[in-house]
């Protein structure tokens, strides 16, 4: 994360650790973790932990380990053999079903997933949180959780960023409506290592402080500017039916 | 040994007899027979009550006669002087004189022969119940027709036992009724009917057996025997026992004895198989189909169990069972009964919990919470489960159906404060 700061796994409980590679997921029930396809691109046995703020060895000893029963990685995502070239993130969503139900409590505990109504649209200027271990402004990984505000802004801000390094070309990556671009003004964005965690935003329809998940963590040109991430919303009815068809105690 | 025949003669005869001397003779014939005893001389010495001497024939110990003096026949072509006649095979002759005599006396010359003894009419009592009949040394009783004679060849008995009757309704009547009953006969009737009925016999009121004595014994006597009870027994002019006598048995033993004596019109009666009953019992939780005021022997009822009740047999329940009338009286399937269903412990979520009830019979109430604030419950309704007539825990709105406690989703424990940089 850039341009947050230190945050507690309760602030965050549905965040979910994926050792390797370095990334988040969002538990969105007690058998079922949501991320970005890249993240389980290749690995059908992820390895995850909920309920952690730190994430050193020591302290994963307490939290709940994840183990994947099957990973569903949805039927739009480009399968690519060289994932260095990748250029396409269109439909960068993925859904582990775990094999046994995860405990809930103040550590650990769901988000909700978008309503079907329009009101669940993100919209410009929406207010959004996001979090995980990824990279910061100092460090490769972050040990400590880290968390951050951040806006959504027109997608062609995302198109838009001026390259800093040679070897990124915003240009030639796609670019769908099933991405949502989101930064803020002072740096504030998701890096590697934060890709599958959830973009939260507050769910419209509650008075009390609640949150469902809007986005993934997906990609973004430069870390630090404007990042991207998967519109949630476009995948409820995948999600829900993948979910129904390999709920425990369906063959 | 005993002899048909014999001669016996005082001391000396018919020299004169010796002073003081004693002699007896024992006769004896062979059973069956009596003895004639003859005297044809007799010379002994007079005497008042013949005091001095004497011959003496007694038997069994009773004195038949005492002979003395002189005897003479009365009937010129008979030689016979004096004679006995004994009904008994036994007889004992005793000659007597003692030391006066100062003349020649020659004693006496007897015979003895055995006889035929007519046992028929020479003793007082009569050996037969009905005919006898003498013969050479015997007799032998014999019966009028449908009579026969009992084993102790002296009495005649009507053959009227061995009847059993099956029919679940009959009449048995004394034997020649309404003609005198017979004398000295044990009539044994048997009314034998099917297992579930019992024996109602109703005697008819012209009853007419021989009273009962000063002392109230029946010396004939009609009773009832049922099992283990016994009704009579009864005699007299007119029935004495109720009008109807219910012997709560199907199988009754009729046993009619007369005496030798004493004869009456005799007895009828009417008996009939009536279906034992069984009990109505207590209706708590159920209802009897069809509902009777009595119910008797192969009735058969449907006991249904209110709502809130069932029958358990073994681990199943049912709403209910079919009981049969017996024939012992008892009703089949006795040990079933219409209990309060029961529907157990609740059935533990798993994130929640159900209330402990206070009971877990019918319309008890429990209610299920999930662990809040991090699950709740997904389905609608309060939770609240009431125990049903099915013996299940059912919810208003998902009936039977358990509720699910699922995570409460998007609700940070923390809310999320970004430390200003």
């Amino acid at each position: 994360i850039f341009g947050g700061s230190d945050a507690k796994i309760q602030s965050f409980p549905w965040q979910v650790f994926f050792k390797n590679p370095w990334a988040g997921g969002a538990l969105i029930g007690e058998h079922w973790v949501l991320t970005a396809a890249h993240v389980v691109e290749g690995n059908q046995q992820p390895l995850m932990y909920a309920g952690s703020t730190l994430v050193r060895t020591s302290h994963l000893d307490d939290a709940q380990m994840l183990v994947a029963e099957r990973v569903f990685i949805h039927p739009g995502w480009e399968p690519l053999d060289d994932v260095d070239k990748r250029k396409n993130f269109d439909n960068d969503i993925a859904l582990v079903q775990l094999k046994d139900p995860v405990e809930m409590g103040p550590t650990v505990s769901p988000i909700c997933l978008p309503g079907t109504s329009s009101e669940y649209n993100p919209s410009v200027g929406d207010l959004g949180m996001i979090s995980g271990w990824g990279r910061t402004e100092k460090r490769d990984r972050a040990i400590h959780l880290k968390g951050a505000k951040l806006p959504i802004v027109p997608l062609s801000n995302c198109q838009q960023v001026k390259k800093k390094k040679s070897n990124v070309d915003v240009e030639s990556y796609i670019f769908t409506d099933n991405m949502i671009c989101a930064g803020g003004e002072k740096g504030v964005d998701s890096c590697k290592g934060d890709s599958g965690g959830a973009f939260v935003l507050q769910d419209p329809n509650e008075k009390n402080p609640k949150f469902y998940v809007a986005g993934l963590v997906s990609w973004g040109p430069e870390c630090g500017t404007y990042g991207l991430y998967t519109r949630v919303k476009n995948y409820v009815d995948w999600i829900m039916k993948t979910m129904q068809e390999n709920s425990p105690g369906k063959d | 040994e005993p002899t048909m025949y014999g001669e016996i003669l005082s001391p000396n005869y018919p020299q004169a007899y010796p002073n003081e001397v004693e002699k007896s003779w024992n006769i004896e014939v062979p059973e069956g027979y009596g003895i004639h005893l003859y005297f044809t001389h007799v010379d002994i010495e007079l005497s008042e009550n013949c005091a001095y001497d004497s011959v003496q024939i007694t038997s069994g110990g009773v004195e038949e006669g005492r002979l003395c003096g002189q005897r003479t026949s009365k009937n010129p072509n008979s030689p016979i002087v004096e004679e006995f006649q004994v009904p008994y095979n036994q007889l004992q002759v005793t000659f007597k004189s003692d030391f006066s005599n100062e003349e020649r006396f020659t004693g006496f010359a007897a015979y003895y022969a055995a006889i035929d003894v007519n046992e028929c009419t020479d003793f007082a009592d009569a050996p037969c119940s009905h005919f006898c009949n003498n013969f050479i040394g015997g007799y032998f009783c014999s019966c009028p027709p449908e009579y026969f004679l009992h084993a102790d060849m002296r009495n005649c008995g009507v053959n009227c036992s061995g009847d059993v009757f099956t029919a679940l309704i009959g009449e048995i009547a004394s034997p020649n009724y309404p003609n005198e009953y017979p004398e000295n006969s044990r009539c044994e009737y048997q009314v034998l009917l099917e297992e579930g009925f019992q024996i109602v016999v109703t005697v008819q009121r012209d009853f007419d057996v021989e009273p009962a004595d000063s002392d109230g014994n029946c010396p004939d006597s009609l009773v009832f025997v049922a099992g283990d009870q016994q009704f009579g027994p009864y005699c007299g002019n007119g029935f004495p026992g109720p009008p109807n006598i219910e012997t709560g048995s199907n199988v009754l033993v009729i046993i009619f004895q007369t005496d030798l004596t004493g004869q009456g019109k005799g007895w009828k009666l009417r008996y009939h198989g009536e279906p034992i009953p069984c009990p109505k019992e207590d209706t708590a939780n159920s209802v009897w189909e069809p509902e009777k005021a009595k119910y008797v022997f192969k009735d058969v009822v449907k006991i249904s169990c209110l709502e809130g009740s069932e029958v358990v047999e073994g681990s199943v329940g049912s709403t209910s069972f079919y009981s049969t009338c017996q024939s012992n009286g008892k009703w089949s399937n006795s040990e079933l009964k219409c209990q309060p269903v029961d529907c157990g412990t609740p059935e533990p979520i798993q994130h929640g919990k159900a209330e402990d009830p206070e009971s877990t019979l019918f319309g008890s109430v429990t209610r299920y919470t999930c662990e809040e604030p991090y699950y709740y419950m997904e389905n609608e309704g309060s939770g609240e489960y009431r125990c049903a007539g099915n013996g299940s825990w059912v919810n208003e709105v998902l009936g039977a159906e358990l509720p699910k406690c699922v995570p409460v989703c998007g609700v940070p424990s923390e809310p999320f404060k970004e430390k200003q940089r």
